[in-house]
């Protein structure tokens, strides 16, 4: 189209390509590398042993370092930036989390169901002292799901973008803006793709509304958790949790 | 409300 030329798609899905390696930690090499570095059988017991509120502190504290990155993503992002404040904001307060767990496939290992977790890889039962077996459960299916596609970095990125721009998020003021903004980011998606002969991967990606199951789900989780420890949230949990979630 | 991605947002390099 006159507005979206060949080359302001290839520069684009290079932007997309390098916001997400510069602000995803550790790199995909040093994922790979440590893939079997687990927890031995002492040290899930004393995460176990863990009171629930200080996990679920742990927990909060590595969300919002992952949260943090993926608004130095959102930044970094061509035309981004150039939308208005309400939408930079609610873009990403709606869609932070959900691409911290598309993210999250890059440090799962599937062969064993573990996910890099406080420098080594932790299966579901590491996180029992939470109290939501069920949320952790979803969440490891979910990224066993993503690896199931064996996803690029490129890939990666390009679905993280894509989970982020929505224009069909609640309150935009510039609505058609986002949009715009999201179909280049498809086109160029989609160029890759094809260069790839991957075309076949987007009717396989997991539907939306699992990403949204799933945070519905923590913050409903995160309510149970405040019923259970009144005041407990204002303390040692992070403020950019507090102002997503809570 | 929201204080803090409005201040992550605007800085530089945060």
């Amino acid at each position: 189209s006159p507005t979206c030329s060949g080359m302001e798609i290839e520069l684009l899905a290079q932007d997309v390509l390098r916001s997400h390696r510069e602000t995803s930690q550790p790199r995909a090499e040093e994922l790979q590398q440590r893939r079997w570095d687990t927890f031995s059988r002492e040290e899930v017991c004393a995460y176990q042993r863990k009171p629930m509120q200080e996990m679920w502190e742990r927990c909060a504290g590595r969300l919002t370092e992952a949260i943090q990155h993926v608004v130095e993503f959102a930044k970094r992002l061509r035309g981004f930036m150039e939308l208005c404040q309400n939408d930079q904001i609610v873009l990403l307060k709606a869609g932070a989390m959900e691409v911290v767990l598309v993210r999250m496939c890059r440090a799962f290992n599937p062969d064993n169901r573990t996910v890099l977790f406080e420098g080594k890889y932790a299966g579901t039962e590491l996180f029992r002292s939470l109290g939501c077996h069920e949320l952790v459960g979803s969440i490891f299916d979910f990224a066993q799901s993503l690896c199931a596609l064996r996803l690029s970095e490129s890939e990666v990125a390009f679905l993280c973008a894509i989970v982020l721009i929505n224009a069909n998020r609640p309150w935009l003021q510039e609505q058609a803006k986002v949009a715009r903004l999201r179909g280049r980011l498809e086109v160029a998606f989609r160029l890759l793709l094809r260069r790839t002969h991957r075309e076949g991967l987007l009717a396989r990606l997991p539907p939306a509304g699992r990403l949204r199951a799933l945070c519905s789900q923590h913050v409903e989780q995160l309510q149970a958790f405040r019923r259970l420890h009144p005041g407990a949230l204002p303390a040692a949990f992070p403020p950019l949790y507090r102002e997503l979630f809570a | 409300k929201h204080r803090i991605l409005h201040k992550l947002l605007q800085n530089g390099n945060s």
